[in-house]
């Protein structure tokens, strides 16, 4: 169970991104690499929230987590229709 | 919708509203299970081209071309990659991988709050009339967010962030899901990314009702919908074999039954299960029940789907009757069988008779669509009620529209029950929920947007909200469905949506985005979680004193630490008309609390912001632990209220 992966939206702080990096785009994908050899970005949002959305173990949204310029991982949630 | 334009005053007031241009460059946005573009509802006769700010388009997949949008389905995509992953690839065999409604939700809000006019609507006859959106000369843009097996969050932040983009003016969202606190809850993240853009976001409160803190969408950046009913019924007695009858109602088209007493039977003595009773899947005995009408109870799986077990039983016909959860409220259903829906108390009587008469037998009569029905309109018993789980002192729900039997447009991929059983397709359909609520309140908020282009979200819900009504013509407070009793802020907020009376509200409670970060540094929320939801770095002032009763929220939500003391609320009004002199006017259902408000008047010029204080003090709790009151500003002709809700 501790490989089941299961989907986080990464909220970043776009502000602390590195200077070694041109565009926010690289910047997420080098963090989640350094997490995640596998992990594939889902979505980039650029409006709604600054971030995106991954497959994670608990293990990697921890170590992510962790990262500066990372807000916050928090698991897909399912939302119903009323 | 074939009766809420009428109700809500939309037919005579035709000329109060923009008919050119200014609506018609409004767009309303729908996150959803996506649209039937062929509906008769999405028709663009009429419209002229697709306004300017418009940056959306339609996207290809499963039986969707660009081609399927026109003038007033202007934008339609879908957003599968986080239910893709979470449940595997769609199978197309059953759900479109595109913008296209399979499910019909997404039809019925998108059509109700911007519908075309279609005259000659109804569901098998029922509900029959010219039906319209809200916002008919609005532009329609679908954002597909939910399947089969459910809505996710990334998702539906996807949807978000492209209608950001797109430039939507009004988002409508029919859909909500537990009670996370406001930086973890992705619907009211994206909202507040809307809201900064000048969009105004509609919730659906939810169908938890009657239990209270049962409410979904919270933020107070989202204007959150409960449910009222219409003054529309569809009545269908139950005459029992011993002279008895009894009001229900139901949707009911097809074979009739005949015109003799049938036999009738209680679900619970024609099965082998413990919750026989409840008519599900596999347990009713064919033995028992073919040839009969079965008496089934509310709860657990959909009302339609009892009829549908009764229907594979054998059974000729079914009375479902409510229970506790469900009190005297009757939602009608299309079921695929004859059957009628009874309240609790019919539904006591009517056991009792199965229980004692020996050979019991009964008849049901359908007499098809009334109006006029009163009171009009009733708090829905499943609406969902405050207070506000998260902040007690922002007031939800903000206020009620119409979500009781709405007929509105329909997917023709499924039948009207949604059942796969049920082979029958329809145009239109009558379905209940905040679901229905929503996507009224959507319409009305872009009509009054473009009727006042300039207005802030805010300040267009805070027109909708301060006009909104209370009582009846005779006077009478509206009623709650669930007790029969008069409906409380806690289940009605402000009051049933007036949208003429919203057009020229006279002063509004107006909000920026700012506002709203210092609400949420009220909150005590941490530099990181502020950021979270504002995208931005904010410092809260250390030096400043942030109060949540400082948010220039149009209600009032009192929340007292102990029995005794006072609690003071700040707010300030704009006048959105001409010079004029308002007075205050407080009234309160409980001794225990003394409202004072300084100035109690305020003469406001063209354009003037005025600010005053209301300050509550409590000499002892209510054995209730709630009391209720409200607070209205006038000029004469204009009525600014405001509902007050006291917690200790």
């Amino acid at each position: 169970s501790a490989n089941k992966k299961t989907t986080y939206i990464v909220h970043v702080a776009k502000s602390q991104m590195p200077e070694s990096f041109e565009h926010h785009a690289e910047w997420y994908a080098s963090s989640l690499k350094s997490v995640s050899e596998s992990a594939e970005m889902l979505y980039t949002y650029e409006n709604a929230i600054h971030g995106y959305s991954t497959r994670l173990t608990e293990e990697e949204a921890r170590l992510l987590e962790a990262q500066d310029g990372v807000l916050a991982v928090l698991p897909e949630t399912k939302y119903e229709l009323h | 919708t074939t009766r809420t334009p009428l109700f809500l005053g939309l037919d005579k007031s035709s000329d109060l509203f923009p008919a050119s241009d200014s609506s018609s460059d409004v767009i309303v946005g729908v996150l959803d299970t996506g649209v039937w573009p062929e509906s008769k509802s999405f028709d663009d006769t009429g419209l002229g081209p697709v306004p300017s700010t418009w940056k959306g388009t339609c996207e290809t997949g499963t039986n969707f071309t660009a081609s399927n949008c026109n003038r007033k389905l202007i934008g339609a995509r879908f957003f599968a990659k986080g239910y893709e992953a979470m449940l595997g690839p769609i199978d197309v065999t059953k759900e479109s991988k595109s913008p296209r409604d399979d499910d019909g939700h997404g039809t019925h809000t998108a059509s109700t709050a911007a519908g075309s006019v279609v005259t000659g609507a109804s569901l098998f006859g029922y509900a029959q009339g010219t039906a319209r959106g809200m916002a008919t000369r609005a532009r329609i843009a679908a954002y597909k967010v939910c399947w089969i097996g459910g809505c996710f969050s990334s998702d539906i932040l996807a949807a978000i962030d492209r209608a950001i983009l797109d430039h939507v003016d009004v988002l409508s969202m029919s859909l909500g899901g537990g009670s996370s606190d406001y930086y973890r809850d992705s619907v009211a993240i994206g909202s507040f990314a809307a809201m900064e853009k000048g969009i105004l976001i509609s919730c659906s409160a939810g169908n938890a009702g009657p239990s209270p803190s049962s409410l979904s969408n919270v933020a107070p950046w989202i204007t959150t919908v409960g449910a009222g009913t219409l003054d529309r019924d569809f009545p269908a007695f139950v005459s029992l074999g011993n002279g008895l009858n009894f009001s229900g109602v139901s949707l009911y088209r097809g074979n009739a039954l005949p015109d003799s007493p049938l036999p009738f039977v209680y679900a619970g003595n024609a099965s082998n299960a413990t919750n026989g009773n409840l008519c599900m899947v596999g347990t009713l005995s064919p033995e028992k029940v073919a040839g009969k009408i079965v008496l089934c109870e509310r709860g657990v799986s959909a009302r339609v789907q009892k009829g549908a077990v009764v229907k594979a039983a054998g059974g000729l016909g079914m009375v479902l009757a409510n229970t506790a959860a469900n009190g005297e409220e009757l939602v009608a259903d299309a079921h695929l069988l004859p059957a009628t829906a009874v309240g609790e108390k019919a539904g006591d009587a009517v056991k009792k008779y199965l229980f004692t008469d020996a050979k019991p037998t009964v008849k049901i009569d359908f007499e098809g669509t009334k109006v006029g029905i009163q009171p009009s309109p009733v708090v829905a018993a499943f609406s969902s009620r405050g207070p506000n789980g998260l902040t007690q002192q922002i007031l939800k729900p903000d206020l009620i529209a119409p979500g009781v039997n709405i007929l509105a447009g329909w997917s023709r991929a499924v039948g009207p029950t949604g059942l796969a059983v049920d082979n029958r397709r329809v145009d239109f359909n009558i379905i209940s929920g905040t679901s229905m609520s929503c996507p009224h309140v959507s319409g009305l908020a872009a009509l009054v947007k473009s009727a006042h282009p300039e207005w802030s979200p805010a300040a267009v819900r805070s027109a909708l909200m301060t006009t909104a009504y209370t009582a009846y013509k005779n006077g009478q407070k509206l009623q709650d469905s669930a007790t029969g009793k008069p409906s409380t802020p806690f289940d009605h907020g402000s009051g049933h949506v007036d949208p003429v009376a919203a057009l020229n509200p006279g002063l509004v409670y107006d909000l920026t985005p700012e506002d709203y970060l210092g609400f949420l540094c009220a909150l005590n929320y941490t530099e990181g979680e502020i950021q979270s939801v504002a995208r931005r770095n904010f410092k809260c002032d250390a030096g400043k004193a942030y109060s949540v009763t400082d948010l220039n929220y149009p209600s009032f939500g009192v929340v007292f630490e102990s029995s005794t003391g006072a609690v003071k609320h700040t707010r300030t009004l704009t006048n959105v008309g001409p010079a004029a002199t308002f007075k205050a006017s407080v009234t309160s259902d409980s001794p225990l609390v003394k409202v004072s408000i300084v100035p109690q008047v305020l003469s406001f010029k063209e354009g003037e912001k005025k600010s005053y204080t209301v300050t509550f003090t409590s000499s002892g709790a209510s054995p209730h632990g709630n009391a209720f009151g409200r607070l209205e500003w006038t000029d004469g002709k204009t009525v600014v209220g405001s509902p007050i809700s006291i917690s200790w």
